[in-house]
């Protein structure tokens, strides 16, 4: 009896590990593992303890989901920020191909003016979705691209505009006084817009996927997120430790550097994912 | 942080007898929650705490510190030696014109790093020459450029129609005609667990013969760090290590997961955006902030 008592300590012991090396957080795990615990003397094995991880789990992921919002009104508009290199642009033309495909009407606004051939780059995914791109080109002003990319879709009755900022890590307080005032030229155009402020994280990033949804979703409020890189061999945990802190709905996955590599996020088939 | 953290564990123990097993335990609890929430791998981690808790047991407790400030003195200083104890140099022998090659996941800050190194090795006295490598991200090669031309660094004229190691093979040419002495090797970014595209490095590493191979590594990394360093470290045998993004508020414990893995140096990190924003790296600087 107590040999079996044993074996239950290494085997929790081990999924712990499970948990903090997806990324999960020791925090999120240890909490995970405590709810799983007081169900353990119910569970018979290693099966039924993994099931009731990954209950918990989606029961975290669908708390905080939510369905976006059908609200008709032309232009829908997609803010897409995040910091340097997870994969905003790339997110940006995917999304922008998958509704050319649906058969609506998109525009791009090129709103990182700062980064080297970030404008060069968007305007070849723009090509390859089917998409329009509004520009003004390098070290120009990136309010000033949104408001007219925003001004320009009104005009042509387009359905979708994405608008994409340069990267910026999350602790610069002037780069994040320059997100907000992005929003408040693309709100002055259209009074509801954006309608989705969709941040991008890495799948590959630790804990400080935490510390970026808290101080973006502060400072500009944060309506969803994209993960991407799961093509890798990254789990993407921390998602969960934002979701049951901070109930931001999850709302895509990249899984690779093609125009066709993003998915909606099924919590089922992440969680399994997982184990 | 955690100095009030372990302050809180050891207030008991103020001045008197040695460390022992008990109050050791507890308080590398606390280390080893630290680490882990600074992203050091879990199986890292687990071996640190061991050879800590080794090296702590029987201490005496050291008048002028408190039990806690001893036990953060004994991680800080292993931390520091597991990190390289001195500044490691960019490789740069052999016969000119030298390869530095840069290699990593995709976003890590590769092509921006290049044009930091090319500031660096013409501070040096050096002359560099930029070779975008990158033939499948849309406008990679205008990246470099661009960073070329506000330097005033020569760049390859690559286009993406071409093959990787031809487009190495006649930078390097092309270098020599201009009188440069240092290729700086702009590769894709890849996964690692793609076989083809690590491939494709091999055949770049053979025909290049680089004096370093860096690996561009992002510093808010998490758990997949070991992942990543292995397998880049054991495809290509890497000279040493680029921590980038160094100016945001990630810990930064993928360091140490990718020091203890590979037990390559870090050689530099990245502190921001622009071309000047690259430093040489501090191990004890970098243990502290680990530790939080
Ligand atoms: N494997 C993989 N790579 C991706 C994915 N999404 C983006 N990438 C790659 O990540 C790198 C960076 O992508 P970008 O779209 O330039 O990232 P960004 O956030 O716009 O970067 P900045 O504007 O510089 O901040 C590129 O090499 C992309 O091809 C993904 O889902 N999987
Ligand atoms: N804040 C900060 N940003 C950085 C640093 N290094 C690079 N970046 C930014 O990170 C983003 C990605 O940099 P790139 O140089 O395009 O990365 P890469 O590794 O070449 O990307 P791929 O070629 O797609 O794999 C850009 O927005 C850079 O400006 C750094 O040290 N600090
Ligand atoms: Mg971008
Ligand atoms: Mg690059």
């Amino acid at each position: 009896f107590t040999g079996k008592r044993e074996i239950n300590n290494d085997l929790l012991e081990e999924l712990e590990e499970h948990l903090i090396t997806s990324d999960i957080g020791v925090q999120t795990s240890m909490e995970l593992m405590r709810r799983i615990s007081k169900k353990a003397s119910k569970i018979s094995g290693i099966e039924q303890l993994k099931e009731a991880l990954k209950e918990e789990i989606l029961s975290i992921l669908d708390a905080s989901s939510s369905p976006v919002e059908e609200h008709g009104t032309k232009p829908h508009v997609i803010m897409v920020l995040g910091v340097n290199g997870v994969g905003k642009t790339t997110t940006i033309g995917k999304l922008a191909a998958r509704s050319v495909l649906e058969g609506k009407k998109v525009l791009i606004a090129a709103a990182d003016t700062f980064r080297a051939a970030a404008i060069d780059q968007l305007r070849i995914w723009a090509d390859r979705a089917g998409a329009e791109i509004v520009t003004h080109g390098e070290r120009t002003d990136p309010a000033a691209v949104a408001y007219d990319g925003i001004e320009a879709a009104i005009a042509r009755g387009t359905d979708i505009v994405l608008v994409d900022t340069a990267g910026r890590l999350h602790t610069k307080v002037n780069l994040m006084e320059e997100l907000k005032k992005i929003k408040r030229a693309i709100s002055k155009k259209l009074p509801d817009a954006p309608h989705e402020i969709l941040l991008v994280l890495d799948a590959t990033t630790g804990q400080n996927a935490l510390s970026q949804a808290k101080l973006f979703h502060e400072a500009i409020g944060v309506t969803g997120i994209a993960l991407t890189k799961l093509d890798g061999t990254a789990k993407g945990g921390i998602v969960i430790s934002i979701c049951s802190h901070m109930k931001i709905p999850l709302r895509y996955i990249g899984i690779g550097e093609k125009i066709e590599d993003l998915q909606d996020f099924d919590p089922t088939q992440f969680v399994n994912a997982l184990f | 942080n955690l100095s009030d953290k372990l302050n809180s564990v050891f207030k008991k123990l103020k001045g008197h007898g040695k460390l022992t097993e008990k109050n050791i335990e507890e308080g590398l609890r606390e280390v080893r929650m630290a680490l882990l929430e600074a992203d050091v791998h879990y199986a890292v981690v687990k071996k640190f705490i061991n050879d800590i808790k080794q090296r702590a047991l029987g201490q005496e407790v050291m008048a002028s510190l408190t039990p806690g400030q001893q036990i953060i003195k004994i991680v800080n200083d292993e931390l520091t030696k597991l990190m390289g104890s001195r500044h490691e140099d960019l490789s740069l022998s052999g016969p000119l014109p030298i390869s530095i090659m840069l290699v990593g996941l995709q976003g890590s800050g590769k092509t921006t790093t290049a044009g930091k190194l090319s500031i660096f090795l013409k501070k040096t006295g050096r002359k560099p020459y930029l070779v975008p490598v990158d033939v499948y991200r849309p406008a990679a090669i205008d990246q470099l450029r661009k960073l070329g031309d506000q330097l005033s660094v020569p760049v390859f004229p690559s286009n993406p129609e071409m093959d990787p190691v031809r487009i190495c093979r006649e930078a390097r040419i092309a270098a020599q005609k201009e009188g440069c002495d240092t290729l700086l090797l702009d590769t894709a970014g890849r996964l690692h667990i793609d076989e083809a595209l690590m491939a494709e490095l091999c055949r770049i590493r053979d025909e290049m013969q680089p004096s370093d191979i860096l690996l561009v590594a992002d510093a808010m990394t998490g758990q997949d760090a070991v992942n990543i360093a292995k397998s880049f470290d054991s495809a290509l045998d890497i000279g040493g290590v680029i921590l980038t993004k160094m100016d945001g508020d990630a810990r930064g414990g993928a360091a140490i997961s990718i020091k203890t893995i590979t037990d390559k140096p870090i050689k530099f990190i990245g502190v921001g955006e622009k071309l000047n924003d690259l430093e040489s790296f501090h191990p004890d600087r970098m243990s502290s902030r680990i530790l939080g």
